[in-house]
C-alpha cells in the first residue's frame, strides 16, 4: 500500500501543477505530504499561489480562488484514475465569467480525451451554452420533478421562468 | 464499462418513472431552484451503494420515499435503477457474463433496501464492491455535491489524503 | 432577559412568515423555540414548505430554498432590530433568475424603508442592474486590489476581463 | 448613527491607501475572483473589534498586513478606519459630544492592535459596545460573509438561537 500512494502522490501532484496553471491562467501551485514515518498516516498540504501573488496560507485565498483550486486537485486525482462518470453539481457558482470559461474548456479536454461521461448542472449561460445536450429539470406540477430534453433556446426560457 | 441510463420512481421529488439517458461527452442539467436536479445526482449515489441518510439530506434512509405534495399522496417504495454498457468486460467475476448490467436498488417504508444485478438479488456489499473497482461508487470523489466545492480546501489534511487514497 | 427574548422571538417569527412568502412568492414557514423551561436555553427551530410542497425536514430542502429562507430568517431579526449596516457577500450566487429578482426586490424595499446602508457584493447581471451605484474592485496591478467607482456599462465589461 | 466612510491602508490586498464612500440605499460591489471584495467586508468586521484570526480567514492576526505581491514588499503595519455621523447623538455617552467618529484600528507585525477615537487611543472593548448599542458590530448577523448563507439553515438549533438574540 505505501509504494502505490507514493507512486499515486507523484502523479496526481504532477497533473495538479499542470491543471491549476490552466486553470488560474498561470501561478503555481504543488501538493506535499505531511512528514510523518508512514505515508498511509501522512496529511495532504496543498501550497498555492494565483498568478502574480505570493504564496501563502489557503484560507486566505477568495471564494472563487478556492473553488478553482478545488477543481485542479479533483481533476488531477481523476486523470491518474479516470472515472467512468462524473457529476458537478454548481462547482461554478462562485467563478467569475473568466473562470467560467477556462473551467468548461478544462472540462471539455478530459471529456474529448476520455471515455467518462460527464453531468453538469449549472445556473449559468455560459456553461449551459458549452454542453453536448440539455436536460431541464421542471416542477410544472407543484413538488413533482419531471426531466425533459430541452436545447439551449428553451434552457434560457426554463432559467427565466422558475 | 459504461453508464448508459438512470431510472428513477417514488425517489424523492420524481415520483413519476423518469429516465436519464447519460450519452458520451458533456451533458448539462438545468431548472428552476429547488426543482430536483441535486436529487439526481443523490439517486445515482444512492443506487451504488450509500449507507448514509445525512449523506441524501434526509435524517433517515426513508426520507428518499416520496413524502407527497399538496396533491399527491406519499409513497412507501423508491426505486432506482442505472443501466450499464459491460461489452468490454470489466465487471466482477460473479458479473462479468454479460454485456449489459442492470442494477436496482429498491426501499420500502420501515423495511429497509434491496438490490438486484439483472433481476438476481444480490448483497449490498457485492454491488459496492463492482462500482468501486471501476473507480466510482457512492464515496467517489468524481460526484461532487453542491457546495462541497468550497469545503475541499479548508478540510483537515488528513481529510484530503482520503482523495488521494482514490488515485493509488 | 427572558421576557425580552420571547417578545423579540414572537417578533421575529411574524417578520418571518411574512418574508418567507415574499421570497417564495406563496408557500408558509414559521419559527419554535424548542421545549426547555428556560427560553434562555432553547433552540431555534424552522419549519418551511416552498409553495405546492409538504412541510418537511429543512435539510431536504434545495440549495437556493435554504438561501432564501435563510435570507428570510437574517431579515427579519434585522426588522426588529436594525443594523446601521447590511453587507450581503455574494448572498445571491445559489439563486436562479426568478429568485435573484424578489432577492433585489425585497433588499430594494428595505434599503428604501429605513435607513440602513446596504453593500452587496456579487457577479449577477440582474442584480447589479438594480444598485443605486456600483464599485468595482482590480488587481491591474497582480496581487494589489483598487477601488473605482463604475456604471453598470463598466461593471459589465469588468466581469467579462478579469 | 450612520456608516459614511471607511479607509483601508496595508489591509490584506488593499496595500495603497483606499476609500469606499458608504452611501445611502444599495450600494453594488463586483469584480473578478481574488480581487479583494471579501476582503473589504473583512476590514470593516476588523475595525469593529474582531478577535478572530480565524474569522479574517488566516493563521493569525497578523495575516491581515500587506503580506506582499511578485512586485511589493510585505508591510508591517495595516490601518482601517470607519468614519461615522453621530449628529443623531446615539453614540454612548462617552463619545456622544461629537458630530462625527473616527475610528482607527491599527495593527504593527508582532506588536498588535490599538485603537483610536477621534485620535484618542481607546480600549477595544470600548469600540466593540460603541458598535454592539448600535445593534452592529464585528459579529452582527447583519455582516453576512461569503458562504455564510448555506450553513445558517444546518446549523444546530442552539447555534440558530444566538441570531434570536441579537434581535432581543
Ligand atoms: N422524499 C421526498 N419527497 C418529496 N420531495 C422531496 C423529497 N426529498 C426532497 N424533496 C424535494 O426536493 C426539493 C429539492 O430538490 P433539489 O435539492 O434537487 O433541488 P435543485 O434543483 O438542486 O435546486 P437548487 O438549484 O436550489 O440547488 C425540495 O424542495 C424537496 O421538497
Ligand atoms: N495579507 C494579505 N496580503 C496580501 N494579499 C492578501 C492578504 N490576504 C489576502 N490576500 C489576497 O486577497 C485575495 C482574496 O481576496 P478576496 O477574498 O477579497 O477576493 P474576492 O474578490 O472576494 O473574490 P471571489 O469573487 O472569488 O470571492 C487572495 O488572492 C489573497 O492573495
Ligand atoms: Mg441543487
Ligand atoms: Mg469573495
Amino acid at each position: 500500500g505505501r509504494e502505490r500512494l507514493l507512486a499515486a502522490f507523484e502523479q496526481v501532484n504532477g497533473h495538479f501543477t499542470d491543471l491549476f496553471t490552466r486553470l488560474f491562467g498561470g501561478g503555481q501551485a504543488q501538493l506535499s505530504l505531511t512528514q510523518t514515518d508512514d505515508p498511509l498516516e501522512a496529511g495532504l498540504e496543498i501550497y498555492a499561489s494565483p498568478p502574480g501573488k505570493k504564496l501563502q496560507v489557503m484560507s486566505l485565498l477568495s471564494g472563487g480562488e478556492q473553488a478553482l483550486t478545488a477543481l485542479a486537485l479533483l481533476f488531477a486525482v481523476f486523470l491518474v484514475n479516470p472515472a467512468p462518470i462524473c457529476v458537478l453539481d454548481e462547482v461554478d457558482a462562485p467563478l467569475d465569467d473568466a473562470n467560467v470559461d477556462r473551467f468548461c474548456t478544462l472540462v471539455e479536454e478530459l471529456a474529448r480525451s476520455g471515455k467518462t461521461r460527464f453531468l453538469v448542472i449549472t445556473h449559468h449561460r455560459m456553461t449551459m451554452a458549452r454542453m453536448d445536450r440539455l436536460f431541464g429539470v421542471t416542477m410544472s406540477e407543484r413538488g413533482v420533478s419531471q426531466l425533459v430534453s430541452v436545447d439551449l433556446q428553451a434552457a434560457e426560457e426554463l432559467r427565466e421562468s422558475a | 464499462m459504461q453508464f448508459n441510463r438512470l431510472r428513477l420512481k417514488g425517489f424523492k421529488s420524481f415520483v413519476d418513472p423518469t429516465e436519464l439517458v447519460v450519452e458520451r461527452g458533456m451533458t448539462g442539467i438545468v431548472g428552476p431552484n429547488g426543482c430536483g436536479k441535486s436529487n439526481l445526482v443523490e439517486a445515482l449515489r444512492w443506487v451504488m451503494g450509500e449507507t448514509s441518510a445525512k449523506r441524501m439530506r434526509g435524517g433517515e434512509m426513508d426520507d428518499v420515499i416520496f413524502a407527497g405534495s399538496q396533491r399527491r399522496p406519499a409513497h412507501n417504495i423508491a426505486e432506482v435503477a442505472v443501466h450499464l454498457d459491460n461489452t468490454d468486460r470489466t465487471a466482477p467475476a460473479q458479473f462479468n457474463d454479460l454485456d449489459e448490467l442492470d442494477i436496482v436498488r429498491r426501499i420500502e417504508r420501515d423495511k429497509g433496501s434491496t438490490y438486484r444485478v439483472n433481476g438476481r438479488e444480490t448483497r449490498a456489499r457485492d454491488v459496492q464492491l463492482l462500482f468501486a473497482d471501476q473507480a466510482t461508487g457512492a464515496g467517489s470523489t468524481a460526484l461532487v455535491s453542491q457546495g462541497r466545492i468550497g469545503t475541499i480546501i479548508n478540510a483537515k489534511p488528513s481529510d484530503r489524503r482520503t482523495i488521494l487514497e482514490e488515485a493509488a
